[in-house]
């Protein structure tokens, strides 16, 4: 365990909590995209299928609970809860995220690093994390008012995997023969996704404005 | 075990 990767860990921990805060106080989901949490629901059930099988930490054990469960509870109240569903505006969130679940299924068949079931599993979360975002970086585009929570867990979600690249570097420099191309591509290309909306958020961020992305 | 080493990351 190394600083950015403790860091990374904090930061994804935090962005799940101030969604959850923000549904379970203010019972609302107004720009959240719940097709963007289907899919987080779905890259943590790939990736911690051995949850039980394959202990590594109490740490890891705990913070695989946390994700699993309040990723499928933030899906339960966005889908089922009667108050928070009557915020949530699935005219604007339209994207079919199921175009984004079979060719990373399929991706995963094809490039992995070991070709059993776990490990395809293990990779298709991974593609899939990549572009879960995109549902949601939608959404805010067409949502003109972008509520603080939802800006904050947007950059969470997006700082995290920053800090997991600068840990993969330093890992590669620290540990003999840690080459993990699948993962750091995977994670690049993730965060890239983020790019355009930290250049808006720190732009808000430094005059100071409400945040709001270009039509 | 390389495989295991990345396997200890969430």
């Amino acid at each position: 365990m190394n600083i950015f990767r403790l860091a990374g860990d904090m930061t994804h921990l935090f962005s799940v909590l101030v969604l959850l805060l923000k549904i379970h106080t203010i019972k609302s989901c107004a720009g959240v995209s719940l097709k963007t949490q289907e899919l987080y629901a779905l890259v943590f059930a790939a990736r911690y299928l051995d949850i039980f099988t394959n202990y590594i930490s109490l740490y890891n054990t705990v913070m695989k609970l946390i994700f699993l469960g309040s990723s499928f509870s933030i899906v339960w109240y966005m889908r089922y809860h009667k108050i928070v569903r009557r915020s949530y505006d699935k005219d604007q969130d339209t994207f079919r995220h199921y175009f984004l679940i079979l060719p990373c299924l399929l991706l995963a068949l094809l490039i992995n690093e070991k070709f059993t079931f776990k490990e395809v599993m293990w990779t298709f979360s991974l593609y899939l994390e990549a572009v879960a975002i995109l549902p949601q970086l939608v959404l805010l585009q067409r949502t003109r008012n972008i509520d603080n929570l939802t800006g904050q867990y947007v950059f969470l979600l997006g700082a995290y995997r920053a800090l997991y690249i600068l840990n993969w570097v330093y890992r590669y420099f620290t540990e003999p023969h840690f080459v993990h191309w699948i993962t750091w591509v995977s994670g690049l290309v993730q965060t890239l996704l983020y790019a355009d909306f930290f250049y808006y958020y720190f732009q808000s961020w430094k005059n100071n404005q409400k945040l709001h992305l270009p039509a | 075990k390389e495989e295991s080493v990345l396997k200890d990351e969430l």
